[in-house]
């Protein structure tokens, strides 16, 4: 759950561009 | 496609791999305002779900390999179907006679509605809140106030039971000691009591919640 | 040069540095700072100090370290290499920025400038110096941002010492020149070795020099934009180049305190200070409700 609103619903790299960390 | 988070009981998960249409989510009129919201059929057992949706401003999903905006999370929670059958009832009771119950449950605006009618142990919920004859093997229902009141008093004591196991704070907003008259406990127990009877009135309608708060 | 820290983690900053010189302890020293990376989108900003001692100056200078920006990335290279085999007279010490500080540090609630970073950045290099104690007396600097604010502020900083901001001291004094080289190999190094934390598909590393107007970088960043992520961290975020690209194609975001900011800007109608007379009768959802920020859902 991100703390920003993205003004899209669409595919995207997550897994690539996002490296969730406690 | 948009997609949704919903937290959902567990044994939810393969309902809709066993049964297509396993799950279906419907708008009916909400008990309490009469508009129409969602709620949530799994058709298996079958059961109903309210649902209710934690809605914040400026936030979105990561859903795997996708970005989700709205950020919006859904929860399921199974609800009595008796709150929707009342808001019928009720509407019925205005002609002031016995009906059986598929011409009470008709709503042109919610036609989804008379899937509470295959809902189990229905005769047995209706007890609760109606009277009703057998005439030729065909039951008739006619809604009774007094068992209704009867039936919400225990709802409401089932709510302070839960609410005092999950330690909400019930605490009236503003409280300084120098305002404690009588005995804390007596207090807690109003207390209690008041926030449960306000929850309670979330599900039924205005007038019948005006009638529960003499009760 | 030995960037291994660096390319562990490239999203902070890395501090690096020479033996320091026994001589440099006991003799009064001069100290060069300059940077190398200042202008490009891409890549990191390395702040370095070179130091020896005032006697062996015109050793130093002997080594032809003139302006590097005259010097080609080889030459450079083999310059440093002199400089490191001289290391009984010459110490120099490296911070290296990566882009992603100075993007966070520009764009972050509380603005940290460019300038603020640079000016820091060398004071730190210069307190290193003299924690390992090396002599300092004289301080060369070239300038960043208008020089008589800088120098005063350095002088403020560092009482002892003898201070000067110059435009162009790169080319002016051989540690400046000397310190500059040891900051252009580190980011020749570091830009080519860069290790791109996010696994890319098709990652060409044909992005040019990085500067802004260089029209391979250009071409670069506008391959390499993605609608969600806006940019592997190679790029400095802050900068308008970037921007410019971000505003044509990436999705918008709204962040609450942005959002704030605007509801704030928007000047409330008049008649909204007025009590709306009777509000409709539907009723506020019960406080356990509201507190949780659940509400009915009447559609999905």
């Amino acid at each position: 759950l991100l703390p920003c609103e993205v003004l899209a619903s669409r595919p995207a790299p997550v897994q690539r561009f996002f490296t969730p960390a406690v | 496609a948009r997609q949704h988070v919903f937290l959902l009981p567990e044994y939810l998960k393969d309902t809709s791999k066993k049964m297509k249409s396993g799950l279906m989510f419907v708008k009916l009129a909400n008990p309490c305002s009469g508009e129409g919201v969602i709620y949530l059929f799994n058709m298996c057992l079958p059961q109903l779900f309210e649902i209710k949706v934690f809605k914040e401003k400026h936030h979105s999903w990561f859903i795997n390999q996708s970005v989700q905006s709205g950020g919006l999370l859904h929860f399921a929670t199974p609800m009595d179907p008796l709150f929707l059958l009342l808001h019928y009832l009720i509407k019925a009771d205005k002609e002031g006679k016995y009906q059986p119950l598929d011409q009470v449950v008709v709503d042109d605006e919610f036609p989804n509605c008379i899937l509470l009618l295959k809902l189990p142990e229905l005769e047995k919920l209706l007890r609760h809140v109606t009277e009703d004859k057998e005439i030729s093997n065909k039951k008739y229902y006619k809604y009774s106030k007094e068992k209704t009141l009867k039936w919400l008093e225990k709802k409401v004591s089932q709510t302070v039971a839960a609410l005092k196991t999950s330690n909400v704070n019930v605490g009236a907003r503003v409280q300084s000691a120098a305002f404690f008259s009588g005995s804390q406990v007596s207090r807690d127990k109003e207390d209690y009591v008041r926030y449960a009877y306000g929850l309670i009135s979330d599900y039924i309608p205005k007038e019948l919640s005006d009638d529960l708060s003499k009760y | 040069m030995d960037l291994s820290e660096l390319e562990r983690d490239n999203t902070g900053r890395c501090r690096l540095g020479s033996p320091v010189p026994a001589v440099c302890c006991k003799e009064p020293c001069a100290l060069g700072v300059d940077e190398a990376g200042r202008g490009p989108v891409l890549g990191p900003m390395v702040y370095a100090i070179c130091y020896c001692p005032l006697s062996r100056l015109a050793d130093l200078e002997a080594l032809k370290v003139a302006d590097s920006k005259t010097l080609s990335e080889n030459e450079r290279q083999r310059l440093f290499a002199e400089m490191e085999k001289d290391g009984d007279y010459v110490g120099w010490a490296l911070d290296v920025l990566s882009p992603n500080l100075i993007s966070t540090s520009m764009l972050g609630r509380v603005k940290y400038n460019l300038n603020s970073l640079s000016h820091d950045t060398a004071s730190g290099l210069i307190q290193f110096a003299l924690d390992q104690g090396v002599n300092v007396t004289q301080v060369f600097v070239d300038t960043v941002g208008m020089p008589e604010t800088y120098q005063a502020r350095l002088q403020k900083h560092f009482p002892g010492m003898e201070v000067t901001v110059k435009a162009k001291a790169d080319s002016l004094y051989p540690v400046v020149s000397a310190a500059s080289i040891c900051a252009k190999v580190a980011r020749d190094q570091a830009v080519k070795n860069w290790q791109f934390v996010e696994n890319l598909e098709d990652l060409d590393s044909d992005y040019g020099s990085g500067y802004p107007n260089d029209p391979k970088t250009k071409a670069w960043l506008r391959k390499h934009v993605e609608p969600v992520f806006g940019f592997p961290q190679f790029v400095r975020f802050s900068w308008s180049t970037a921007q410019a690209i971000l505003e044509k194609e990436a999705e918008g975001v709204i962040w609450e305190d942005s959002a704030a900011e605007e509801a704030q800007e928007q000047p409330r109608k008049i008649t909204s200070y007025f009590n709306q007379g009777l509000q409709t009768s539907s009723r506020l959802p019960h406080p356990y409700f509201q507190e949780c920020g659940l509400e009915a859902a009447t559609s999905l």
